[in-house]
């Protein structure tokens, strides 16, 4: 099974279009492996963006030196998962 | 939150654990839910949807309601909220007037997994998958974005056509049985009268379009009627909804379920995103799956209620 240790999920929020432009170009970067789970659209809709580990350095430089603002909605997508997991086995325990 | 065969609506289930339930339902109401299977999906897992039905069989089909969960593999929140539907739908008919009302003329179709192999896939390699699992002639990606598969704007700027994006639209309209299979459905039934796809996450209901930038014909009444279902939503738990047109209220989307079933004669044509804390994305807690399901009945039965009420 796939892990995500490490992944974390970047949430963007801004008002301005061209970010939203660089974000789109930023998903062509295939090398970086990304995942957005809410794309690009237009200005002051959320952007969520699954980073895996090794993408984070970059993206996150992508990012502040273009002054695109970010959050980090989910510190660690694994840790996420691990609790679902068990959440599950422990359901279908009961 | 058990049902009389002991299943936990309030966690997250295996695509074998909800099929045996989907039985189970069956087995408990067997003058209400029948099991239909409509086609088989890509790794030939079958695509069963649950018929509520209070009618005899006749020779042209009762008006009826399509409501399909989980076409986007990773979104668990909504196979989940189609199971407690499904199980609301049951034990509600007979007890809510609306409800008992549409059911006495109209029949209810609803596909729980929509994209099984996908599904399947959540649960055992890679809890990020989205798409379907067919294999894409000269690349080493699968799958394809199954809603954007359907004959609507296929292929337009609101799709990818690299096998390796999570958008790709495949290699031609409805390549994917998962989707051929819907379409065949709804046009052999011939009377479908509304068309829900329920996606997460975003907080949104939309209809048509999202291939083109002109209102719909049904603008208005679809945009009024959306209101009301948001409305309606927010009251349970204060959960705010946006809603539009897909082209408007997020973004151009080409291919997708609602526009195809539109364009097809399905006035009343919507497709829901779940909700989205700000905090989960789509790895939504399962101790938000009831409160989610709860919310969203409302504003299905206020959309399927306005349907009941104007035949066209």
């Amino acid at each position: 099974q796939k892990r995500f240790v490490g992944d974390q999920v970047l949430r963007v929020l801004t008002d301005k279009e061209e970010h939203i432009v660089l974000l789109r170009e930023l998903e062509e970067s295939e090398d970086l492996q990304l995942d957005y789970w809410a794309a690009p659209a237009k200005p002051d809709l959320p952007v969520d963006i699954r980073v895996p580990f090794p993408s984070l350095q970059p993206v996150k430089i992508f990012l502040e030196s273009h002054g695109i603002p970010y959050t980090i909605m989910i510190e660690d997508v694994q840790t996420l998962l691990d609790e679902e997991k068990e959440a599950m086995e422990k359901a279908r325990k009961l | 939150e058990r049902s009389s065969s002991g299943f936990d609506f309030s966690t997250y289930h295996t695509i074998e654990e909800i099929y045996s339930w989907m039985d189970d339902l069956v087995a408990q109401h067997p003058n209400l839910v029948s099991k239909i299977q409509i086609g088989e999906s890509y790794e030939k897992r079958p695509l069963y949807v649950l018929k509520f039905s209070t009618g005899r069989t006749a020779k042209t089909h009762r008006p009826a309601i399509w409501i399909d969960t989980g076409i986007h593999s990773r979104e668990w929140i909504t196979q989940a909220t189609g199971v407690w539907t499904a199980n609301k739908i049951a034990t509600e008919y007979g007890k809510d007037a609306s409800l008992t009302a549409i059911l006495t003329s109209m029949d209810i179709f609803l596909e729980i997994v929509t994209n099984p192999d996908g599904f399947a896939y959540t649960h055992s390699q890679n809890r990020m998958w989205r798409k379907t699992r067919s294999i894409n002639a000269g690349s080493s990606c699968k799958g394809v974005d199954p809603n954007r598969n359907w004959d609507a704007g296929f292929g337009g700027p609101g799709a990818s056509n690299n096998p390796c994006s999570e958008t790709y639209h495949g290699p031609h309209p409805f390549s994917e049985s998962e989707t051929k299979s819907i379409a065949d459905f709804i046009l052999g039934h011939g009377n479908v009268m509304a068309a829900i796809s329920i996606h997460s996450y975003s907080q949104m209901l939309m209809f048509p379009y999202g291939y083109k930038d002109e209102p719909a014909p049904d603008h208005q009444e679809l945009d009024d009627l959306a209101k009301e279902a948001v409305d309606a939503l927010a009251a349970v738990h204060g959960t705010r909804y946006t809603y539009g047109s897909t082209m408007h209220t997020i973004y151009q989307a080409d291919g997708i379920t609602i526009d195809w079933t539109y364009d097809n004669g399905v006035k009343y044509s919507y497709t829901f995103e779940l909700r989205d804390t700000g905090r989960y994305g789509f790895l939504l807690p399962a101790s938000q799956i009831i409160p989610t399901a709860e919310e969203t009945w409302p504003a299905l039965t206020k959309i399927m209620d306005h349907v009941h009420k104007h035949p066209y």
